[in-house]
């Protein structure tokens, strides 16, 4: 049977194989500009996959997006899949898209933690960990969003191995947060990197692990507040911007501060919509709003990050 | 399978340091199982937590005694994830 992504149901959710499905079929019908990374397994050894979007060259400039981190955050997943789509159809069409392209590469990451994500699928809707196993605790998993050398196990995180927000016993020490880790310092060019979470609609810059302004804020905050702009001109959807100690609330081990301590400039974490008093739990029928008003804001980060090289 | 029968999320609006005071109690209690959907707390922001059915009125009273105000917000997670899963089910169809 012939595959395509114009048959794809956009608008509902899907288990781990149909998106992995979905991203062969989006590569096969674009094979000049996307490949299929795998960065590597996770803890219970499936792939873990980054869509590279490339037009050529050697180890170009790139941004990084990654969603569904956090696994029983449904809709960050499925934005993604139709953003992936997004990038690929509106590339030769969309000048914008098309230029950034020309000069950048963008990685996509649709299911960041596989196993977790397998996880709220058949067992617990909502679980948000990996599933580690911790030896001398019968509670697995670790928060992926607590687990980066970042202010690693300071405020914010908890040492319980119980808790949702677990921050491991060590940095890096799960394999999703490594293989991240290693392909960004292995890459060694990313300009930005934008992580996708869902409830509360925010748009945040570090830090996290600290209530300390970072040297860039007024820059990133004027980012944001402009992307938060764009983003609002479709649904009128209300975010707020700021830093992620002074918006919400110190937490360290955060993955945005990390890139932003080894010198990604411009980092970001989007929390997306929860406009019906759902929470983790919102309507299929809200995927693709969420998803269009998203890459407004995602493609003016995108596009400031390619007129202002560093 | 976890079900989640019975459990409610509550919206909680943090109006005081007591308030604050009062979720930072009820965070460390660990034996109830809640799962707070929203962190930190703050006057600034609504605070979300799925109760468990079983921790329910154990939490609105403590809730109550300390005069924080909360509405419930999802009366009963089950029957959301049931609608979600027989949504999916049709899709694939």
């Amino acid at each position: 049977m012939e595959r395509s992504t114009k048959s794809f149901n956009f608008a509902a959710y899907h288990d781990l194989e149909t998106i992995y499905s979905f991203m062969d079929t989006l590569v096969a019908s674009h094979p000049n500009l996307i490949t299929k990374v795998h960065i590597g397994n996770s803890y219970e050894n499936r792939p873990m996959y980054a869509l590279k979007f490339s037009t050529g060259g050697v180890n170009r400039p790139a941004i990084w997006v990654d969603a569904g981190i956090h696994s029983r955050e449904w809709v960050t997943q499925a934005s993604a899949v139709w953003i992936a789509n997004k990038i690929a159809s509106n590339y030769g069409v969309d000048p914008s898209v098309t230029s950034l392209l020309g000069q950048m590469d963008i990685y996509l990451m649709i299911v960041t933690n596989p196993d977790g994500y397998v996880f709220t699928h058949t067992n617990n809707r909502m679980w948000r960990k990996t599933r580690s196993v911790k030896s001398g605790s019968s509670c697995r998993g670790v928060d992926p969003n607590r687990n980066w050398d970042a202010g690693f196990g300071g405020p914010g995180a908890s040492k319980d191995p119980c808790s949702d927000s677990y921050h491991g016993p060590y940095a890096h020490s799960e394999v999703e947060v490594k293989n991240v880790v290693d392909l960004i310092m292995g890459h060694g060019n990313f300009k930005s990197f934008i992580s996708v979470h869902s409830y509360s609609q925010l748009l945040m810059y570090p830090y996290g692990y600290t209530c300390t302004d970072i040297p860039d804020m007024s820059e990133l905050h004027s980012v944001g507040t402009a992307a938060i702009k764009e983003l609002t001109s479709l649904y009128n959807t209300r975010y707020q911007v700021g830093s992620i100690c002074k918006i919400i609330y110190q937490a360290s081990g955060g993955s945005i501060d990390w890139t932003y301590d080894i010198g990604i400039k411009y980092s970001f974490a989007f929390e997306l919509r929860d406009t019906g008093f759902y929470g983790f739990l919102l309507p299929a029928n809200q995927i693709i709003p969420t998803a269009e008003e998203t890459w407004l804001g995602l493609k003016y980060i995108m596009e400031y990050v390619r007129n202002h090289p560093y | 399978k976890e079900l989640f029968n019975g459990d409610q999320v509550l919206r909680i609006h943090v109006e005081s340091e007591d308030h604050i005071q009062a979720l930072k109690e009820l965070e460390e209690d660990v034996d109830s199982g809640l799962d707070f959907w929203t962190h930190g707390f703050s006057t600034e922001r609504p605070i979300d937590i799925r109760v468990p059915h079983s921790s329910l009125s154990a939490v609105k009273d403590f809730l109550k005694k300390n005069n924080v105000p909360f509405n419930v917000m999802i009366n009963n997670v089950q029957e959301l994830l049931d609608r979600e899963k027989s949504e999916m089910v049709s899709n694939a169809k």
